[in-house]
């Protein structure tokens, strides 16, 4: 059996809210390790992979290596009924139908039970590189955020240019053009307000504003966001989740015809 | 225009 006690239960909601309108079903994979999650979206276009690592639980209990097959949107449906301080807990047995739900309000004066089905899905596990990136930038995820529904209201597409003077997001379409250059700026409070450029090379990357701006619904996740590219590999967007793993997305580039 | 490419393009199956 399982069981995996989450005392910040808001993550797992936020996660939530993050993937089911990029992902329809995705099997959940669970294991000594964590709990994690590899799933393309229809068009095979983008891919997102989730690991919560099974230090970052209160209690974490794995007998054996589970994949449950869920639907995203009817987990959704039953993590919104868990309040943003309770605790949540997953359940289920080797080789059973159903995931238990159990949320815990801080004071312990409610506690819900919510059962989904399990579904079999069939899907294809990808093998993900270990890449060295030519460039990396750092940012804050509210202004990577800003900068995505900004641009999205003009172009279709951004295209994305790592230099020495900074990193440049730029679109064009039918009513004009933008331009938005973030440069290295390191001299902030805070660490996570920072934005760090780590240049090995210079990059420019074209993709579609769709998938970046369904990414940063992520941005609740994480103070900062880190941009990882290389010319003629996906781009990857990162959002650190604290002390338990990440949640990344991999974008496919456009190329010119 | 452009085209998009697939992320299997990438990334093999395992």
């Amino acid at each position: 059996m399982l069981e995996f006690r989450l005392v910040q239960g808001s993550l797992l909601k936020k996660v939530m809210e993050a993937i089911k309108d990029l992902v329809t079903d995705a099997n959940f994979e669970c294991s000594s390790t964590g709990f994690s999650l590899q799933a393309m979206d229809s068009s095979h276009v983008a891919l997102v992979a989730l690991l919560l690592r099974s230090e970052g639980f209160e209690h974490y209990r794995c007998d054996r290596n589970l994949s449950m097959g869920m639907n995203l949107n009817n987990m959704s449906k039953m993590l919104k009924c868990a309040g943003n301080d309770d605790i949540i807990t997953i359940k289920a047995d080797d080789g059973g139908d159903i995931v238990t739900f159990m949320f815990e309000s801080p004071s312990q004066d409610k506690i819900s039970d919510f059962e989904m089905k399990l579904m079999d899905i069939s899907s294809e596990q990808l093998g993900i590189p270990e890449s060295e990136y030519q460039s990396i930038v750092r940012m804050p995820a509210a202004e990577f955020q800003r900068i995505c529904k900004d641009l999205s209201s003009i172009g279709d597409t951004v295209i994305i240019s790592v230099t020495k003077e900074g990193v440049k997001f730029s679109t064009r379409g039918d009513i004009g053009s933008a331009n938005i250059v973030c440069r290295q700026n390191t001299s902030v409070d805070k660490p996570e307000e920072a934005t760090v450029i780590e240049m090995k090379e210079p990059v420019s990357l074209t993709f579609a504003l769709r998938y970046m701006n369904s990414f940063t619904k992520a941005t609740p996740l994480s103070n900062s966001v880190s941009l990882s590219m290389s010319s003629d590999l996906p781009l990857v967007v990162e959002y650190k989740i604290a002390d338990m793993g990440y949640l990344r997305f991999y974008l496919a580039p456009k190329i010119e015809d | 225009g452009d085209t998009q490419r697939s992320i299997t393009e990438f990334f093999r199956v395992t």
